[in-house]
């Protein structure tokens, strides 16, 4: 999901 | 979030406000390359598009409008401002960054996680990002001379780089899942172009002397 592949950072 | 995660958003924030304080304060924006911000301006705007699908946090949103906003800003700045486009170096900004954006969308297309319109731009905007600072170092040669603001936008972006480098590696070793490889390698390129700058910001920091690059 969105905070395993690290697409929660900018 | 990490220390280093916040530390590595705050460091790239601050680069941008300084810019635009250079810009502001000196109504100048000798020295800087508006390839480079353009380039920017097209990696926030790809990335930051699941504004519209996707909701993390305030903070996360709060940053991407902000980011998003200044990049346009600084892009506004140097072609329209009555003044300020006065003062670009368009003699020397010569970088063709067509070529760049050509080539990380093509190698968008080929490497990406999903191959979706969203994915594909991600991917996109991370292989952009990885080279955006090039026109920008390439001024900083030509030029020589280069002001203060300028050296320390630049400190401060690569500062940032460096951060997030070591919150990769803090999320690698405690979160179970965490694989961000096409990010970490484009983020490893990045902050490698920097090494350069970094050498002779130190040299300079050490001798208290202003920063030099080699013709």
């Amino acid at each position: 999901d969105k905070q395993d592949s690290g697409k929660d950072e900018l | 979030m990490n220390i280093f995660r916040f530390a590595g958003d705050m460091t790239h924030l601050i680069s941008i406000l300084v810019l635009l304080l250079k810009i502001y304060a000196t109504k100048s924006c000798s020295g800087i390359s508006l390839k480079t911000q353009e380039l920017y301006a097209i990696v926030f705007v790809a990335r930051y598009l699941d504004l519209f699908t996707d909701f993390i946090s305030v903070y996360n949103t709060v940053m991407k409008l902000v980011f998003i906003g200044c990049s346009l800003a600084i892009v506004w700045c140097m072609r329209l401002h009555r003044v300020v486009r006065r003062t670009y170096n368009k003699d020397v900004d010569t970088f063709r960054h067509y070529f760049l954006v050509l080539g990380c969308f093509l190698l968008a297309l080929f490497v990406h996680e999903k191959f979706t319109f969203q994915e594909v731009l991600w991917a996109f905007s991370i292989y952009l990002e990885a080279v955006a600072i090039l026109p920008q170092l390439v001024l900083l040669q030509r030029s020589g001379n280069v002001d203060n603001l300028t050296v320390q936008y630049v400190f401060f972006l690569g500062a940032y780089r460096a951060f997030y480098i070591l919150n990769w590696i803090y999320r690698y070793l405690t979160e179970p899942h965490f694989g961000r490889w096409i990010a970490s390698v484009a983020g490893l390129v990045q902050t490698a172009l920097y090494a350069d700058f970094f050498y002779y910001y130190f040299i300079s920091w050490k001798n208290n002397a202003k920063l030099q690059l080699p013709a």
